[in-house]
Parts: C-alpha cells; sequence; structure tokens
C-alpha cells in the first residue's frame, strides 16, 4: 500500500491511497485503502492515509476516527493516531501518516516499519523505514 | 502554521532489520523520489490534491512498493488494484476497488471524485467507468514483478502444507505479513 497527504499554501488538505491489496487474496476482497473514512481522509482538520491489517482499520474506521479524535477532544494529530494505535488497534496492526491545517505532521506505526518520508516549507525532511531509526 | 507539507508512505509492517543495504538504499531511494515530485508541486503553489496524486502516481509506477507496478497476486493469479482520494476542502471524494487493467487508479480515483456524481465503483463497473475516460489502460500483467510471484509461490506452496501456518508466514522474504494490504 501507498499514500500521501499534503496541505498546500491555500490551507487546503488532500489524501489519496493505493494498493495491491493482500498476498493470495480471494476473490473480491476489499481492505481499507478504497474505504473512505478508514484508510483514507480529509476534512478541514486533517487529512489521514493508512497502510496495514485492512480488516482491523475498517472496524475501527480509522483514518475518520482520527480526524474527529482532534475536533472532538481539541487534541492535536500527534495524539489522535497514538489514541487509534495504542486504544482501538492491536500492536502490529497499521500505520498511518497524516497532516492537519497547520502542517504539523505525524507519522505513526505499531508495526515494526513503515516505509515513509516527509517534508514541510520549513524545510524539515524525514526518510526512515524502522520503528527506532 | 507552516505554509505547506507533505508526508507520504509505501506501506507498513514486519520490515527485518537485516534488509540488505542495497535494498535498503533503493527504498531510501524510492521515497526520496516521490517526496521530490510532493515539493515539486507544493513550492511551486500547486494544490494538495494534485500533491498527493502525483506522490502515489509515482509510488504506483515504482515496482517496489504494493500499489500499481508491483502490486501483489491475489489466489487466482491476477492482480487487483483499489485507491482512494479525499479533498478535505470540499468532502469530495473518490475511490475505486478491484481495478485490473488501469495503470494508475489514483488519478481514476481523481476523475470519479470530480467527474461523476458518485464516490466508489467496484469491479466490473469500475472497468466500466475506466472505459469512459481517457486514464492510461494496460494488460494486467504489467502489474507482474518476478519477486511479487515468487512470494505468491511460496504463499501458495505454504497454504498446500499448512493453511493455518501460512497465514503466519512473512512472505516478502524481509516485509509485510500475509495479512496487510
Amino acid at each position: 500500500t501507498v499514500g500521501a497527504v499534503a496541505l498546500d499554501s491555500d490551507g487546503k488538505l488532500a489524501a489519496a491511497t493505493s494498493t495491491g491489496g493482500m498476498t493470495n487474496k480471494q476473490f473480491g476482497r476489499v481492505g481499507d485503502v478504497p474505504i473512505i473514512g478508514s484508510g483514507t481522509f480529509a476534512n478541514h482538520v486533517a487529512a489521514i492515509s493508512a497502510t496495514g491489517w485492512g480488516e482491523q482499520i475498517m472496524r475501527n474506521v480509522s483514518a475518520n476516527t482520527i480526524a474527529n479524535y482532534m475536533e472532538f477532544n481539541d487534541a492535536t494529530l500527534e495524539q489522535a493516531i497514538q489514541f487509534v494505535l495504542s486504544q482501538r488497534l492491536n500492536p502490529g496492526d497499521a500505520g498511518f501518516i497524516g497532516v492537519d491545517r497547520n502542517g504539523n505532521l505525524s507519522m505513526q506505526m505499531n508495526t515494526a516499519g513503515m516505509f515513509r518520508a516527509s517534508l514541510d516549507s520549513d524545510g524539515n525532511r524525514v526518510v526512515m523505514i524502522w520503528q527506532d531509526e | 502554521q507552516k505554509e505547506w507539507a507533505i508526508a507520504l508512505h509505501g506501506g507498513a509492517g514486519t520490515i527485518s532489520q537485516d534488509l540488505p543495504d542495497t535494498i535498503k538504499q533503493q527504498y531510501y531511494d524510492g521515497l526520496e523520489e516521490a517526496l521530490r515530485v510532493g515539493e515539486l508541486v507544493l513550492r511551486d503553489g500547486g494544490s494538495a490534491l494534485d500533491a498527493v496524486e502525483q506522490v502515489v502516481r509515482n509510488l504506483e509506477d515504482n515496482p517496489l512498493f504494493n500499489a500499481g507496478k508491483g502490486s501483489v497476486f491475489t489466489k487466482d493469479g491476477t492482480h487487483e488494484l483499489d485507491a482512494a482520494i479525499m479533498d478535505g476542502s470540499t468532502l469530495g471524494a473518490g475511490a475505486l476497488t478491484g481495478l485490473t487493467t488501469v495503470k494508475n487508479p489514483i488519478t481514476l480515483a481523481r476523475k470519479v471524485m470530480t467527474d461523476s456524481p458518485h464516490i466508489f465503483f467496484s469491479g466490473v463497473g469500475a472497468e466500466e467507468y475506466a472505459n469512459q475516460t481517457d486514464v492510461e489502460r494496460v494488460e494486467n500483467d504489467h502489474f507482474h514483478t518476478d519477486q511479487r510471484y515468487q512470494q505468491w509461490q511460496r504463499a501458495q506452496e505454504q497454504a498446500l502444507v499448512d493453511p493455518a501456518e501460512a497465514e503466519k508466514t512473512s512472505l516478502y522474504d524481509w516485509i509485510e505479513d500475509l495479512k496487510f494490504g
């Protein structure tokens, strides 16, 4: 699975995700990627893209839950993703990338690794694979 | 407040720290290249939608990642692709599942969002929708890579021996559990 989230200079947010699914998947199996609100979501608060165990991400309507947690709890993007990873999903389930309307970025996972990268207009650049890199 | 910002991912899961340096570098290079695509769009005042579409297209075209070329195999030995895009400023969204001949599913997802009154097309219907657009089409074997094919063959063999064990086997020598999409 691959994905991207962005904030532009007009203050608009967008999210996109694409996948080949899971190896050896059976006829008609669909994961979280094309399910708006589960694997992909963007509103006026944040843009989120997920990767991981699709069924778990769908059960928890994960991407939308992250945005809602921020909006209704006055939480940061970092806190909201942490909430879903630690309180809703199980260890080893998933990873998320997100950006909020202020351009704050977060890339977190409860798996051993996630191929990820980020950059902002201040020049903060991150390219990582493992959790503890 | 940042003027612009972007993040991308190329999948999560079990990624061994023993990944050979040469392969590790290929992944870093792939991530850097995709990031550069997004940077160029946003730095020049482009939209967030353009940025995420272009970045995902780049990753779809990179055979290292499980999307577009380089996608994993289904049980039947084919490739079925899914994609979605969402515009936070309008709540517009477009999504597709079960595509088999669209080279860059994310671009078709954007057309679903902008050019159709609907949000989600599946399987045969998604292909039919693609027929009404100018998106680039390919044969299904365009998505084939030898590495994914070998991974799929090992999964098939493992499933014959012990289906339960196959659920736990790490298939891409260093990367990704079977359960992950």
